[in-house]
């Protein structure tokens, strides 16, 4: 299937680590918000079973981009 | 499976429930039907019992709605996020809402209204979601007929209620397979494009080259019209096709997309009508020919004719000496083909007529 564009990807892992994995919305410092977002990455990675690698690879991103439940995964 | 944090559950176990209003995408004693069937999985297996309401607070408030509905929780418009629920307690807990901007359905064709109530239902009941792709309360959609719950549902609700005391006779959904698991066994393996498709049960992995660990996915989910249990897979690369054999019908994949005009019968293959299923197959680039193994012996089939050649069936024990004369499935790769029978994978010489290693069949998924 035809990928999106980079930043649209970057976009919707953004909104998608918001709402499941309480990634924290506002400005943030650049160094924080980037490992933050490596850790959510990491945990939801983590959570449905992928190579765990903090990266927005292209299997992370086909899970983001299923139809699911809207409710947090990170009731534990 | 998980809880909330808190272990949030109902304080008794005779709950209410009610339905504020009704999609028009089913008609009314459908949607009834669907909840009430959805309560009824949870209800089976713990102690907890449901009255519906028609007016007034309930426990459970149903209902559905598009975009921002009300709980300043919006939904997104079609597909992405299909319903949500919140955890037991006072005001909005219980409450369960789905999205109307998606199509449901009481079959496969969209998404199917039963089987996301009872995953909304269950996070009602005070289950989060479960990291076991087998399970019901895994976060992503997926359809399957029969009892909704599988093990791991079970176990999860009955830590907070209990088990029913009268228990109902269920047989649960198959938990995910464990690809470490030593005494795995694997229901067909094939190639695709380069990569390595392994069917088990309602679940498949693909290795790809590129990947260093294998992916487990519903097959449901990838090819929603495949029947949830395939018997046997090869690739023939000269069309470009995979071919899935379950039960006397075979389908065809060309790429991940299933090719028009099927499911056929085996039987048009040349198979006998006394064969009811194919057990493993496997085509073998070098010599043209698709061998299909059914009990314990095997055909030959000629992928140029379309024909079955003549001289067959033959026994297994005797054209593939010093293994079990039964296979689970077959893979033909870098000039070997491998054979897995339970939890043993046999790798065999197809020039020299001999085995030469035989291993756990999970190691093939590096194990």
């Amino acid at each position: 299937l035809p990928l999106t564009g980079k930043t649209d990807d970057h976009l919707l892992a953004e909104k998608y680590l918001r709402r499941f994995y309480g990634l924290p919305t506002g400005l943030r410092g650049r160094q924080a918000s980037s490992s933050d977002f490596q850790n959510k990455i990491q945990q939801m990675q983590r959570f449905f079973k992928l190579q765990i690698t903090g990266n927005l690879d292209d299997n992370t991103l086909e899970v983001m981009k299923q139809p699911r439940c809207g409710v947090p995964d990170v009731g534990e | 499976y998980n809880h909330f944090p808190r272990h949030l559950k109902w304080e008794n176990n005779n709950l209410t429930f009610r339905i504020l209003n009704y999609t028009p995408d089913l008609k009314k004693t459908d949607v009834d039907r669907a909840i009430r069937s959805a309560l009824n999985a949870w209800a089976d297996v713990t102690p907890l019992t449901f009255k519906k309401l028609h007016e007034g607070i309930a426990d459970i408030m149903i209902s559905f709605g598009s975009r921002e509905h009300g709980d300043y929780n919006p939904f997104d418009g079609p597909d992405g996020l299909l319903a949500h629920a919140y955890p037991p307690g006072q005001g909005i807990g219980g409450d369960t809402h789905f999205d109307e901007d998606e199509h449901w359905t009481k079959d496969a064709s969209a998404y199917n209204l039963f089987m996301v109530a009872a995953h909304e239902l269950g996070h009602a009941l005070g289950m989060a979601h479960s990291s076991d792709a087998g399970a019901l309360m895994y976060p992503i959609y997926s359809f399957s007929t029969g009892y909704p719950l599988a093990e791991d549902d079970i176990e999860g609700i009955q830590a907070l209620y209990g088990p029913n005391p009268n228990p109902k006779k269920r047989k649960p959904r198959p938990d995910a397979p464990n690809k470490c698991d030593p005494k795995l066994s694997f229901d067909a393996v094939t190639e695709l494009r380069g990569e390595t498709i392994i069917f088990k049960d309602r679940f498949y992995w693909r290795l790809h080259p590129q990947m260093t660990e294998p992916e487990l996915t519903l097959i449901k989910f990838t090819w929603p019209s495949l029947p949830n249990k395939v018997d046997a897979a090869y690739e023939y690369p000269e069309k470009d096709l995979v071919y899935i054999f379950s039960g006397i019908r075979v389908w065809a994949l060309n790429g991940y997309t299933l090719v028009d005009g099927y499911p056929k019968y085996i039987h048009k293959l040349g198979l006998p009508k006394t064969i009811r299923e194919v057990d493993a197959a496997v085509h073998i680039k070098d010599t043209g020919k698709t061998l299909l193994f059914t009990d314990e012996e095997y055909w030959s089939y000629d992928e140029a004719t379309g024909t079955m050649d003549a001289g067959f069936p033959r026994s297994i024990e005797d054209d593939f000496p010093g293994m079990h004369d039964e296979f689970d499935a077959v893979t033909f790769q870098n000039g070997r083909l491998y054979f897995f029978h339970e939890d043993l994978q046999y790798e065999y010489s197809y020039n020299y007529r001999k085995v030469i290693r035989i291993m756990r069949t999970n190691s093939f998924l590096y194990c």
